[in-house]
């Protein structure tokens, strides 16, 4: 009984198709999911994947995994990366390329900023259907704070906090201004 | 688990091993290396917020339960991906126009958004999955006290056994000593650990404002004193819940 349903499962997806993108700016790059919702044997494995392809200065939003750790493996280009473990501390500020691989551990936050002309890399995250939470961006954690929260929290002014939550419009990917983005030792 | 973690020959009641004190608060840790909790594969940890005092909005590697032991207070949790569904009415100026102001957000005449904000209670037992930041606020005139399980061996904490706090705000100058290799070292929030100039681009604000957003000169810890009135949008108390009539809404 298992040729009709096993056998015929579909194991198979190709990632490096814009036009099946999930986050899409023409200026900035594409990102894609693939999950168990669009390739249903990834709940038996409960693994997901994410590929990516930004152009130059685009910017990953800082983000985190909320229910996964992450494997990300870059196929092409350069990567300004920063990453900030649960003690606040920045654990890599390096430029990553192509052959390299790092590891995004639960909760640790990530930012992404490509330094060459195009930065393109996959990722595998041991979660069927893998989360991110963003710092910045329409959808993120600080949007859904309220302000008395920021305010009381950064100890900044109302009309700052307003800048932080609704500057910026994107979800995922914004533009960057380039330039150096890291100075000296992180903070410890 | 190590082998032999449940060969448990002795059990006593445990305490809090350590006490992290706040300028609104503080949080109790029971030191989950101790033999039941490492068996049971809980964390757990008490938290008392003074009146007015916001236990600022932090998230974890684990689930969890939370439950209220006394007080009442207002609590929020930032589920990615939902929309923010409390809003505020649309300030109107003479002649019906929407209000201009600064800032993106103001030019739409409201004064903030934001997801839900629930009114909590003593008995009231709240989950909190992994990633999600909570925020809490004690808007009653008693200590609001609170006791939460985390659960750290379930799988969907993908990093060891040890529950660890990400701070989105605030910080603990006394670090988490619970954690080898971590005991003299202060604990700051997220956004410390990012370039300013990052942050400024992520965000399309002020190098200064970044800066404040990693709370470098701040000592207040991660319960913090609102000065003020603390005016989120929440719905009407239901009518009995703690006997307190709906709040008046404006009109």
């Amino acid at each position: 009984g298992i040729e009709e349903t096993l056998c015929t499962m579909r194991c198979t997806e190709n990632l490096d198709d814009p036009s099946s993108a999930d986050v899409y700016k023409p200026s900035l790059g594409y990102i894609s999911t693939l999950n168990s919702y669009n390739l249903p044997i990834l709940s038996y494995l409960r693994l997901s994947a994410l590929r990516g392809s930004i152009r130059n200065n685009a910017m990953v939003l800082p983000q985190w995994n909320v229910n996964a750790n992450a494997a990300l493996y870059v196929t092409n280009g350069k990567a300004h990366i920063q990453m900030v473990n649960d003690n606040g501390q920045r654990v890599f500020d390096q430029e990553i390329s192509s052959g390299q691989l790092i590891v995004v551990p639960q909760g640790f936050s990530v930012s992404k900023r490509a330094t060459s002309d195009k930065f393109e890399w996959i990722e595998f995250k041991t979660n069927e259907n893998a989360q991110i939470n963003t710092l910045a961006g329409r959808t993120s954690v600080m949007t859904g704070l309220p302000l008395e929260v920021i305010t009381n929290g950064f100890q900044i002014s109302p009309q700052e906090a307003r800048k932080v939550k609704f500057s910026t419009l994107e979800t995922t990917l914004t533009h960057t201004s380039g330039g150096p983005m890291s100075y000296g030792r992180p903070r410890v | 688990q190590w082998p032999n973690e449940c060969q448990l020959d002795q059990l006593n009641a445990l305490e809090p091993s350590q006490i992290i004190k706040s300028e609104g608060g503080r949080i109790e840790v029971w030191d989950h290396r101790a033999p039941q909790l490492r068996c049971s594969g809980f964390a757990f940890e008490r938290f008392i917020i003074e009146s007015q005092g916001l236990y600022l909005p932090t998230f974890f590697n684990a689930g969890k339960l939370t439950f209220v032991v006394h007080g009442r207070g207002l609590m929020g949790k930032v589920v990615p991906g939902c929309a923010e569904t409390f809003m505020d009415s649309p300030v109107f100026q003479q002649g019906g126009q929407f209000g201009e102001g600064q800032g993106q957000g103001q030019s739409q005449g409201f004064r903030d958004m934001h997801q839900k904000v629930e009114h909590i209670r003593c008995g009231d037992t709240t989950a909190t999955p992994p990633g999600v930041a909570q925020w809490i606020y004690n808007n009653g005139d008693e200590p609001l006290i609170l006791v939460s399980a985390a659960d750290i061996a379930n799988n969907q904490n993908q990093l060891d056994r040890n529950l660890r706090p990400f701070l989105i705000a605030g910080n603990n100058p006394q670090g988490q000593q619970w954690l080898q290799g971590r005991e003299q070292q202060p604990q700051n929030n997220i956004f410390s650990g990012f370039a300013p100039e990052i942050l400024a681009q992520a965000f399309k604000i002020k190098l200064e404002t970044a800066q404040q957003l990693q709370n470098q000169q701040d000592n207040r810890g991660n319960i913090v004193k609102v000065k003020g009135p603390f005016g989120v949008i929440r719905p009407p108390l239901r009518r009995g819940q703690g006997g307190q009539q709906p709040q008046e809404e404006g009109n």
